[in-house]
């Protein structure tokens, strides 16, 4: 579960890269 | 078909509205821009589900009858490597980043 929210947050962060 | 849905009480007819949806060829409403048709529909439908550990391959692939198992893959894939969704307990399941 920790593994999903660290995965969660890494996603988080490329997208938010992404946007700007 | 699995019974993973019981777990989450989740309304049957949410899936099966989405499942209706794939056939049209996920163009619309669609808020993520720079995707492909078969990406933006493999998003959306992880986007739309209920299931808190996300949507499974397996399931993708049920509900897009229309695209191969490769191209799903594909389509997940790079939608992860762009931050859309993230996989949760295993490399087969996927759920969405946008809240919305």
């Amino acid at each position: 579960l920790e593994r999903i929210r660290r995965n969660k947050e890494a996603a988080l962060q490329r997208l938010a890269e992404r946007n700007v | 078909r699995k019974n993973l849905t019981s777990a989450s009480k989740a309304p049957q007819s949410f899936s099966s509205g989405m499942g209706d949806m794939s056939g049209y060829g996920g163009g619309g409403s669609l808020p993520v821009s720079g995707l492909t048709a078969h990406q933006s529909q493999v998003l959306n439908l992880i986007k739309n589900c209920p299931v808190p550990e996300g949507m499974s391959l397996q399931e993708l692939k049920l509900q897009l009858h229309n695209m191969s198992m490769s191209t799903i893959k594909q389509a997940v894939e790079f939608l992860s490597s762009e931050g859309h969704i993230y996989s949760t307990v295993d490399d087969d399941h996927y759920k969405s980043t946008d809240a919305e």
